[in-house]
């Protein structure tokens, strides 16, 4: 078949089996659609430039263009099938891969990347970011969360006390990204949790990316003196953003459950030997 | 001797954004991780003193560091084992546990021992050569409470190999 689907009764994502990438999310209980591509991309961290000096660091994110490289344009792709879970495996490039993940009865889509050790052989320092890709008319607004409290209204280059002079595009539209962030067109929203705090945007309508790993080779000049650079082969990080894709009207209830199940999830203990009956007492 | 200040206070100074954001030299982020794990042993200690007192019998505990890369000697080598799953939350919450295993076939029970399905699953071969199965079981837990379900390992091979369609292509 041209495109590979994993579903419960409440979601269906479907893949393009040509490119790997995960193509559309379905709300089958809301019966609500959205084409959905997301894919790794990476920006090229400055070493300085014709307008500043400053270049991408620990402290400062400076990509030194606009538009992000793709990690890769096709995913080599596997399918796992059990009654109780779903998976596709997708590896995007040696040191870039990814699980998505559904689970019988769970009303969202678990994405298990794993990013590095980032290769910086080319003398590029990379970030690389997740990005979901659907044609909502966003308005050029997104929403991010303050400490896993309170929700912020993110608006393209403005800030809603003074008068922005934007001097970095996407830079200066990240935003602090603490549990979740969302797209919406006042119909349905995509929401992705995260399980720790990331940078994030949207920097174009529909868009929505998040910043999973970094490797730089340049000191930013803001007192480390050293760069982002770990030594030896690098770091390897894994971790999991959970999609929702529900109506407007309850996406809150949903994202709130689902950000509090993360946070505080179930702790586990083992211990050997056979059934062993607890008893209050 | 237990003592659960050391870590309190590795924690305390863990608090500096440095210590998780990249922006300290490498010699700091070597003594953050020199003082967490110095301080890790004797709350390791503590703990163990009052899981035996509350049980009121005393035995080896061990404390699995590897957990959140799916190492886990006790569920890769025992025969049998039991997990007993803690939730914060004031509500239940239904989830899915993830163990590693090796290959098999295994038994949960609830502990109402009833039996509960369970899957073993195949993790992605670029994860690790040293571990390739999972064990997948649904678990619920009541609110601010605890649930035990035990896991049996049967002799023979894993029947439940999961349907596997690969898809490699050449690279453009």
């Amino acid at each position: 078949s041209r495109v590979l689907v994993i579903e419960n009764e409440y979601i269906r994502a479907t893949f393009d089996s040509g490119t790997g990438f995960l193509m559309k999310i379905e709300n089958k209980e809301q019966n609500l659609s959205l084409p959905v591509s997301q894919s790794f991309f990476w920006y090229n961290a400055s070493v300085g430039d014709d307008k500043s000096s400053q270049a991408s660091g620990a402290y400062i994110f400076r990509p030194s263009a606009r538009k992000p490289l793709p990690v890769s344009h096709w995913a080599q792709i596997s399918l796992v099938k059990t009654a109780l879970v779903q998976e596709v495996h997708q590896n995007f490039s040696a040191w870039c891969f990814q699980v998505i993940r559904l689970y019988k009865d769970q009303r969202h889509l678990e994405l298990e990347w794993t990013v590095g050790p980032i290769p910086v052989k080319d003398d590029w320092g990379k970030e690389v970011i997740s990005r979901f890709d659907t044609p909502m008319k966003t308005k050029g607004q997104f929403f991010t969360d303050s400490n896993g409290r309170e929700i912020m209204k993110r608006r393209d280059n403005y800030r809603p006390t003074w008068t922005l002079n934007q001097t970095e595009p996407v830079a200066g539209n990240y935003y602090p990204v603490n549990t979740r962030i969302y797209i919406t067109d006042g119909q349905m929203q995509l929401t992705v949790l995260t399980d720790r705090s990331q940078g994030g945007s949207s920097l174009q309508n529909g868009s929505l990316e998040l910043m999973v790993h970094r490797r730089l080779l340049v000191d930013d000049g803001r007192g480390v003196m050293e760069p982002l650079l770990e030594t030896d082969t690098g770091d390897k990080v894994r971790g999991r953003h959970l999609v929702l894709l529900s109506s407007v009207r309850d996406a809150a209830a949903r994202h709130r459950l689902l950000a509090e199940q993360e946070v505080l999830a179930p702790q586990l203990m083992l211990a050997l030997g056979g059934s062993s009956p607890y008893h209050s007492q | 001797l237990g003592d659960s200040a050391p870590l309190k206070e590795a924690m305390a100074v863990l608090q500096h954004h440095d210590a998780v954001s990249g922006t300290a030299k490498q010699n700091v982020v070597d003594d953050y991780a020199k003082q967490l794990a110095a301080a890790w042993g004797p709350c390791e200690v503590l703990m163990s003193n009052a899981l035996a007192g509350l049980s009121h019998y005393k035995q080896n505990f061990s404390f699995c560091r590897e957990l959140n890369i799916s190492i886990c000697p006790v569920s890769q080598k025992s025969e049998r084992f039991r997990v007993t799953i803690y939730n914060p939350l004031g509500r239940k919450v239904d989830q899915m546990v993830r163990l590693p295993v090796s290959e098999g076939n295994f038994f949960v029970k609830d502990p109402n021992d009833k039996n509960v399905s369970s899957n073993v699953v195949i993790v992605p071969s670029s994860y690790s050569k040293t571990y390739q199965w999972e064990l997948l079981f649904p678990a619920s837990v009541p609110a601010l409470g605890f649930s035990t379900y035990s896991v049996t390992k049967m002799s023979g091979r894993n029947e439940q190999v999961p349907s596997l369609l690969s898809r490699p292509r050449k690279p453009k």
